[in-house]
């Protein structure tokens, strides 16, 4: 048997069904619920149902692409994954829904992949059991249509009791065979447990029975006879439920159906509701920009006709004053009384302060803004580029920029006096990256926006379905161009996408899972090709250069991103992990 | 001639031997072309896994292996595969156990 690494660490454990309503639920659930007592009798640990999204182990019925990057394939192949213990979707179960499962296990059914047995193997991935090269054990990776019975092989059950030690109540005749006796391998063969059956048989205890052992031909033909006798009766039962479920299943069809040309129908007018907005916006838009070309047009043309005044005052001041100098000169050579002028007036020069004294006084925001502006040398980013050779970093509503010399001064200051169509209410930019068009490429939520030099392209911002991502999806952690092959990629949690630079679109069988880029982790705040050609990934104050031979992290603890990215001081006591 | 024709083209097979850890995950994004020993080892090591005769060539027991149903999760225990978070970086690499 193998461990993986990961193990619960409680031992009363919950599960839940996410497909409640499809038509064979229940069957699913009673055999999951089965194959959970198999574990549990071998182990210390106990399930419980419940109908939670919060529920330790969540079982799920899904089919092709289902959200965490391993997609299924259709019928055949594989069947099914799970995923070891840990947070989040750590210890649930999915299911190829394309299958042909049977939920008739223990039946003379044989017709397509016996869902019990799949179930128990998942299962034990949930667990903390990886694969076992040991072909009669549960955990082989093979599917093999062989009767569980509820019996654990020994490999399985050294490894989960390793997991989580044994039961102690080792009552019964299927206690774990640690010290095998002749006595008790006798009881083994002779009174196996079957799977359809509880897995506990309180009643049975031979050692407050020794009447037991010497009456056993008889005794097994009176469990013969009853097993018989209770088989037919539970086919009985299982017929009339095939029957039930088969007039319910038909009933929820009929509603699903119903439901589903429902959802069409407000999917359409979502769509067109939608349209309707991005074409309002659009227009919203168009009007803005060309209100903000006409406030500068005439911002431009007040400023023209200032200046303009200003010279004709300072024209006429001058004239005004060389003829009051003749007339001084005229008087003294002449004698000649001279006529009273006017006192001049001055004319001050308009000013032209920069825009953001102007929006200093006139925004009462700007000097929450202010407050807010993060500290360079302790933060972490949104989004990190380099575009036209200089490196950008991204936090809020600000950006730094640093060039050749090193980190500009003056920064950081507001990502919209550089883009300036970008949203007015603009809080922080998810990730950015500069395609091979040359256009940045700025991700804001669900849309993007597409610029060339500092001037939105026309079209955007479009949504993020429009590249083919998922609707679902509410925003992209990072946007990069990956030294090694010269893709594009965003991710987004736990996935990650491959752009076609052609398209423009999400290339087919993708998502992919974040792991591939080993070290990095799930939800990372950035990423960016540096001019050194390596990848950098960032998360919190810390950040990872990518080896890209090796596929994985070249260190595996983060760095501090402030030395080496802003310049700052390294403080006193902070050296680099090589020298540690 | 003796040889085994495999019923199973060698992509199918370099798909494989990714998708369940027997050749690293990375070459899905890398392309990394692997040397024909690697290549065998790797078999090597799928027909050994798979309780088939270990011959390092894709024979016919191994096409039938590659074909048969299975479980997604990958055969060797890998930070590529299935760990539902990173959360291991701080305790070291994994220790892995194997009776």
């Amino acid at each position: 048997y193998v461990l993986q690494g990961a193990k619960w660490h409680k031992t009363d454990l919950t599960w839940s069904m996410v497909n409640q309503s499809m038509p064979d639920a229940y069957k699913a659930r009673m055999l999951v619920t089965r194959a959970l007592s198999v574990w549990e009798y071998h182990s210390k640990l106990t399930f419980r149902e419940v109908y939670s999204d919060q529920a330790d182990i969540q079982i799920l019925f899904a089919r092709r692409q289902h959200g965490d990057g391993y997609q299924f394939d259709g019928p055949g192949q594989v069947l099914a994954h799970a995923f070891y213990p840990s947070e989040g979707r750590g210890g649930d179960a999915h299911f190829d829904a394309d299958e042909t499962w049977n939920f008739d296990s223990g039946t003379h059914n044989r017709r397509g992949t016996n869902f019990l047995n799949v179930a128990l193997h998942e299962l034990g991935h949930s667990l903390g059991l990886g694969h076992s090269s040991d072909p009669k054990a549960v955990m082989f990776a093979w599917y093999q249509d062989i009767d569980v019975e509820g019996k654990l092989p020994d490999d399985d059950r050294n490894g989960i009791q390793e997991l989580y030690g044994s039961r102690e109540k080792t009552w019964g005749p299927y206690r774990p065979q640690t010290t095998p006796t002749t006595t008790t391998t006798t009881t083994m063969r002779t009174m196996v447990y079957r799977a359809d059956n509880p897995p506990y048989r309180p009643w049975y205890d031979p050692s407050k029975n020794p009447n037991k052992e010497r009456n056993w031909a008889r005794e097994r033909q009176e469990e013969e006879r009853r097993r018989k006798e209770q088989e037919w009766r539970r086919q009985e039962q299982e017929r009339e439920e095939r029957e039930r479920e088969e007039q319910e299943r038909e009933k929820k069809e009929r509603e699903e159906q119903e439901r589903e040309e429902e959802e069409r129908e407000e999917k359409e007018r979502k769509k067109q509701e939608r349209q309707k907005q991005e074409r309002e916006e659009k227009v919203r838009q168009e009007r803005r920009r060309q209100e903000q070309d006409r406030e500068e047009q005439d911002n431009r043309r007040r400023e023209r006709e200032r200046d303009r005044q200003y010279e004709k005052e300072q024209r006429e001041r001058h004239e005004r004053q060389e003829r009051l100098n003749r007339e001084r000169k005229n008087r003294e050579r002449y004698g000649v009384r001279a006529p009273v002028t006017p006192p001049s007036t001055t004319t001050m020069r308009p000013t032209r302060k920069p825009y953001y004294t102007i929006v200093h006084q006139q925004n009462h925001h700007h000097k929450k803004q202010r407050k807010l502006k993060p500290d360079t040398c302790m933060t972490s980013y949104d989004a990190i580029s380099m575009i036209r050779s200089e490196l950008f970093i991204f936090r809020g509503p600000y950006l730094w920029r640093i060039g050749k010399s090193g980190l500009y001064p003056g920064y950081p200051t507001e990502i919209r006096r550089q883009w300036s169509a970008l949203p007015v209410n603009l809080t922080q930019v998810d990730a950015v990256y500069e395609n091979q068009q040359g256009h940045i490429v700025f991700f804001i939520g669900r849309q993007y926006y597409v610029f060339n030099s500092v001037n939105l392209e026309p079209g955007y911002p479009k949504p993020l379905v429009s590249m083919g991502l998922p609707p679902t999806l509410t925003h992209i952690d990072a946007a990069f161009v990956w030294g090694h092959n010269n893709h594009t990629f965003l991710t987004s949690d736990t996935l990650y996408w491959r752009i076609d630079d052609n398209t423009g679109e999400v290339e087919p069988s993708y998502p992919r899972d974040m792991s591939l880029w080993s070290g990095v982790g799930y939800k990372i705040d950035a990423a960016f090709q540096y001019k050194d050609g390596k990848t950098y990934f960032f998360k919190n104050l810390g950040y990872w250069e990518f080896d890209d031979d090796r596929m994985k992290v070249a260190h595996a603890r983060p760095k501090l991103s402030a030395p080496k990215w802003m310049q700052c001081a390294r403080g006193s006591n902070e050296v680099d992990d090589e020298l540690r | 001639a003796t040889k085994p024709k495999a019923s199973i083209s060698e992509d199918i097979v370099y798909n494989y031997l990714m998708q369940f850890d027997y050749l690293p995950k990375s070459d899905l994004e890398t392309g990394a072309l692997r040397t024909e020993e690697q290549l065998k080892d790797a078999i090597r090591s799928l027909q050994s896994f798979g309780n088939i005769p270990v011959t390092g060539q894709i024979d016919s027991a191994t096409a039938r292996l590659i074909q048969k149903p299975r479980c997604g999760v990958g055969d060797h225990k890998s930070a590529n595969s299935f760990s539902a978070d990173n959360l291991y970086h701080d305790i070291g690499p994994h220790v892995r156990v194997r009776r």
